[in-house]
């Protein structure tokens, strides 16, 4: 309990460094595989060409992810977790330290796949977005409540294999809206472009309010 | 550190138990939604009329899918975790406690969702086994070295959607054995029944071998 009270006021400090340099930072959490990497680099596909993209990529062996999205020119903090199954806002005040602050709009943030941790460590970002596929079966929202209370963006990922999986992505959005009537909820398939838009929608809103 | 020491005996505590009457456990491991309880059911159904089996079922919302193994002939434990991450020997223990060992031949338990945690907490098993999915991406196993290295089969599940999420099963596999020439890799799908023999094979050869 001291450990995340001490987390509260790291996290505080860190959306304070963040504010004073007018940058947005995400947190985005979600279950293993669920399409956190993919969801990040539309969003750098998209956005990357009229905002300044930073990205911290947190995971146990963080260097995978982090290699992709160097491929793209942003910069990129590989943050190892070692045991820790979340990230925390020690580990991410450490990748701020390292990233060009003055240069960034925003900060997207993969945090450790996991449904659970992540609901309780704040990091310092102004928003929290959570990412499940319908492949972790329909019931998995309802299965994960504290998550989607805390989180202001819900996304049901990998609705093209609904059926495949024979899973009911609308009920997922529904169990989502029932747990946090004031969550989004965005239904995606990275092979439906369109799908993608209300994402996109989320950020630059979420710049224009913050801002 | 003392944490998992304390662990380590109770978990040696409740492999004695369970030797001393007789009965297999397998701690089922895996990626949030990849499989785990779905290859449990399929356990029970080919080898519940030759064995008597029970089931913990071990998640934050515990009751989801015990309710689904409820509906076998099987006794069943629902063991909430909390806002732990993992099973552990002393929610093990409590549910031992409730169930009617001397009328049991194996013990199936699925554990929380999470590739990182269960590997450092023994329950007193005989098996440990991890279940991941094609849909999680085919780096999930070289993401998650820990946990193949603690394990003594590794199964790759949901074959049967590998091309739609742009997987390859096989590099999953090889990742597997790469890291733990000693494990034993199996492919399934649920759709495709002799896929799953080899998951019933290992157990009964298990009982053969423990017993
Ligand atoms: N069919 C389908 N596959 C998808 C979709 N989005 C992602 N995938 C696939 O799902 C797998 C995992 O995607 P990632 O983006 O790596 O997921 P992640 O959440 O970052 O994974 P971790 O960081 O390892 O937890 C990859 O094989 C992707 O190609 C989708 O919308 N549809
Ligand atoms: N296409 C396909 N879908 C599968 C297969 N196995 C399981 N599923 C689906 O995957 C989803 C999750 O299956 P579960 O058995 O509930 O997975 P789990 O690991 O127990 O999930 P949690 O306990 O919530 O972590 C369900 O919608 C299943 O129908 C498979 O071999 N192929
Ligand atoms: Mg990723
Ligand atoms: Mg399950
Ligand atoms: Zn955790
Ligand atoms: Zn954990």
């Amino acid at each position: 309990h001291d450990v995340l009270e001490a987390n509260e006021e790291l996290a505080l400090r860190n959306h304070h460094l963040l504010n004073g340099f007018g940058i947005i930072a995400f947190n985005i959490m979600g279950a293993i595989g669920s399409g956190k990497t993919t969801l990040i680099e539309l969003a750098i596909e998209r956005l990357g060409g009229r905002y300044r993209i930073g990205v911290i990529a947190g995971d146990i062996v963080a260097d995978i992810d982090a290699n992709r999205f160097k491929r793209y020119d942003v910069p990129v903090i590989a943050m190892n977790t070692g045991k820790e199954c979340h990230l925390d806002a020690l580990l991410v005040k450490n990748a701020l330290d390292q990233l060009p602050l003055e240069d960034l709009d925003i900060l997207l943030i993969e945090n450790v796949g996991n449904l659970i941790c992540p609901a309780d460590y704040s990091l310092g970002e102004s928003k929290r977005v959570v990412i499940v596929s319908v492949s972790e079966g329909d019931d998995i929202v309802e299965k994960h409540p504290m998550i989607f209370k805390t989180c202001d963006l819900a996304i049901v990922n990998k609705v093209d294999i609904s059926d495949a999986v024979g899973a009911d992505a609308d009920k997922m959005v529904s169990d989502a809206l029932r747990l946090n009537p004031s969550i989004k909820v965005l239904k995606t398939s990275k092979k439906v472009g369109e799908s993608i838009d209300g994402w996109i929608e989320f950020i630059e809103a979420s710049m224009n309010v913050c801002r």
